[in-house]
């Protein structure tokens, strides 16, 4: 069987101001997966590696970029699955973190298979997670998002997030 | 909400999926993202997915589980997808999409929103799209 890696961006009703945008990133995901798994690196190395690489694009509703709750707040969820054993390593709720991928990866060692808020960012700071403060996963367009909820102006299709 | 999932050389399999959950989401709120079944699955007797859209719509209708549900039947990976994402949007409405990769190395991506981003490398080309039935390819 050829290796390969599939990564998606998120469903939704993107603008065709986004498009160019999401294309470029899931274009790059799919090309560090591709990289990792070339240079030897495992597929659960390179399926993280690659999602790693839209969490830090702003464009994506995942990491930096991520949408609000309703009180302002960054609040993620990831999961990570392989086959062989069919293990599960699973955060909610997961604040102050770049990259919750990396996390969920991490809870796979674990006895368990999801853990959720403080408890999931405490987890992660204690394993060498760096921090990061709401302020670098918040983006103007995330805040704008929440205030077009808050006025109920979502309907409207240009500001709207996908995914 | 993104993910990537992936198979290698030896058949094994892995599903990623990460997000920000929705826009304007209760604090404490758990949507389809961390719940296997619903926003990702992987088994390398069957496949690996992950989803994307109305979490509460994915979690309801399992769409992760329902794909390798399809594959298992001998469904083809592309078909698959598709009846599970539109199998969701019928059932309990909102919209999803997702992408799948079934144990002999066949991908299927379907989505009943409006579009998904989405690529993969095979081979020397890169394959990727955003709009229904767009497959754009270039050289790497």
């Amino acid at each position: 069987i050829e290796p390969i890696i599939v990564v998606h961006g998120g469903a939704g009703n993107y603008t065709y101001a986004d498009i160019s945008r999401c294309l470029r990133g899931v274009r790059a995901a799919a090309i560090k997966g591709h990289q990792v798994v070339q240079s030897g690196g495992s597929i659960l190395d390179a399926t993280v590696a690659a999602v790693e690489v839209m969490e830090a694009d702003p464009e994506f509703n995942a990491g930096k970029g991520s949408v609000l709750t309703v009180d302002g707040k960054v609040q993620m969820e990831a999961l990570v699955m392989e086959g062989e054993h069919m293990k599960v390593g699973s955060v909610t709720g997961i604040t102050n973190v770049a990259h919750p991928i990396s996390v969920a990866k991490l809870v796979m060692d674990l006895p368990h298979s999801i853990l959720g808020f403080e408890s999931a960012t405490a987890f992660a700071h204690q394993n060498g997670i760096p921090f990061v403060p709401d302020e670098e996963l918040i983006t103007p367009a995330s805040l704008q998002a929440l205030e077009n909820f808050k006025n109920k102006k979502i309907s409207s299709a240009a500001t709207e997030i996908p995914g | 909400t993104v993910g990537a999932i992936g198979i290698d050389s030896n058949g094994h399999m892995v599903s990623c999926t990460s997000t920000g959950g929705m826009n304007g989401k209760l604090t404490g709120r758990v949507g389809d993202t961390p719940i296997p079944g619903s926003g990702g699955y992987c088994d390398d007797n069957i496949g690996t997915v992950s989803a994307t859209g109305n979490g509460e719509s994915i979690l309801r209708y399992n769409v992760s589980q329902r794909i390798l549900a399809y594959l298992e039947a001998g469904t083809g990976a592309q078909e698959a997808t598709r009846l599970a994402v539109e199998g969701m949007t019928k059932r309990v409405g909102g919209e999803a999409g997702a992408i799948t990769i079934a144990k002999n190395g066949d991908v299927g991506i379907a989505f009943t929103s409006k579009r998904m981003s989405w690529a993969y490398v095979k081979g020397s080309k890169l394959y990727y799209g955003i709009n229904p039935n767009e497959i754009l390819e270039e050289n790497l």
